[in-house]
């Protein structure tokens, strides 16, 4: 059965999309079934993974109110070998037409359920903020990933986070774990950076991530290619840490699963 | 009669929240009357004011729901001297709350009418979405602040900003224009940012202001210490470019009524 990851932060910008389609092609790389769930309106993951969001009949926003079967409206990325659940500004209807359904919180788990088999690993990139959508992947999801800037706004933000998990946790499913918070566009030289980073460490140990994702233009350039910058430039140094994630992430679970 | 401005982009992590509380600082340091209305359930324009979100008995929410008046929920900025409607996590329940509420789109615009005539200017920081706040926000303001990363996705997710602004201008408020688009943590040696800045100003002309604000990292310190950047080092080449900012904003708009 698939391991499903919600890859979530209510800050703004801090690197969830980047993170969702590089560890989606860089697993997909070492050969894992892999299957991205783009749950965010803006349609980044979409756009990211080369597959344009202007002209999709279907999105994950059908398979969340029950009009298509996900299997439907799957896409294959263009480049990086892994399927998607593609969204566009649709989905941004959901939050409201959500409110008056049944199970509100548990479409995404429904919809996902009949293609676990088919997945090793299943990630979802999330929007920003703590809204329905995301309590959709937090219900779906047996971890969270916490992509995570190193810097004050989104360092306090994590009690609303880790409080959000902790309630999801207690009353709608009580598997769900954090997997790890990663450090990302990380400058050693910024003391902000330092310091932040240092908290981090005090408060979650082995929950941080060794692998820290540095500052990179390329990251930020690969998605105007429509491909993950793991498969577009992979030897820059943010493909290079976001392989290092990879290979972090599966040394985890064969240490869990031994 | 206050300039109501809404401080909008549905693209996380772009710089509202610096640009709210910086140029609201900026403008009440030249004489203005300053309100700022932290729109996002975060709280971070609050915190970045100096006041903790935590201890609040009553925030915006009660003020958007008709629990309070917004005068009785008002604080001032620990630096800076700007009144502020002050937000924390409870208002993400608003989210759903507003959705069965009569005039749901126009419960702030209610909510600081009885203020207008106390304020020059009203900044509201919006939440990265386009939901029923940022709908509120929208609706109360005549005027959008567009703050801008010269990256991919922030490019990208102009067209729907751009298509939601043009619908609240069609069905909510005809008086709602875009003041300016504002270019944020630029980094002029960044062929990137400079591809996509061309783009802007092809797409935008006049309506992108001329202050760019580069990547500095004191403005992303000064939050820690619940003062804008302008108040706690003014003479950064942050403070100093949201200096200049509010310096165009003043003569754009003494140009206008003129
Ligand atoms: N390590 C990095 N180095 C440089 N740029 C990066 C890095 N990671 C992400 N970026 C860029 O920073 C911006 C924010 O990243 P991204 O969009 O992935 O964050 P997000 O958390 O998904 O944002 P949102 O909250 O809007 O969903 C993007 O323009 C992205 O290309
Ligand atoms: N010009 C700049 N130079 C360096 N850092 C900046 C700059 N502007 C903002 N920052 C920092 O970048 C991060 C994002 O900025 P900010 O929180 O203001 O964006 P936002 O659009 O309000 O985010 P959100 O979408 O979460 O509301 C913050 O940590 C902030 O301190
Ligand atoms: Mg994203
Ligand atoms: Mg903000």
């Amino acid at each position: 059965m698939a391991r499903v990851l919600a890859v979530v932060n209510q800050k703004g910008g801090v690197g969830k999309t980047t993170t969702s389609v590089n560890l989606a092609a860089g697993l997909a790389g070492k050969g894992r079934r892999v299957l991205l769930v783009d749950l965010d309106p803006q349609g980044n993951a979409t756009m990211g993974s080369g597959i344009d969001k202007r002209n999709l009949a279907r999105t994950v926003y059908h398979a969340l109110l029950g009009l298509s079967e996900a299997a439907s409206v799957r896409a294959r990325s263009q480049s990086g070998a892994y399927d998607l659940l593609p969204a566009n500004r649709e989905l941004a209807g959901a939050e409201i037409e959500l409110v008056e359904l049944p199970n509100r919180e548990s479409r995404l788990k429904s919809a996902l359920a009949p293609l676990g088999a088919q997945y090793d690993y299943i990630f979802i990139d999330c929007p920003p903020s703590l809204s329905l959508l995301t309590l959709n992947a937090l219900v779906a999801a047996e971890e969270v990933v916490i992509p995570m800037q190193c810097e004050y706004y989104a360092l306090e933000g994590l009690t609303d986070l880790v409080g959000t998990i902790k309630r999801v946790r207690a009353h709608l499913n009580p598997r769900l774990e954090i997997a790890g918070l990663l450090r990302t566009m990380y400058d050693p030289r910024n003391t902000l950076a330092q310091h932040v980073s240092a908290q981090l460490e005090t408060h979650f140990g082995d929950k941080v991530y060794r692998t820290l994702v540095p500052r990179n233009v390329r990251l930020a350039e690969a998605p105007s290619y429509g491909a993950p910058a793991v498969v577009w430039d992979s030897a820059s140094k943010g493909a290079q840490a976001y392989l290092a994630l990879a290979q972090e992430i599966l040394a985890r679970d064969a240490a869990q699963e031994a």
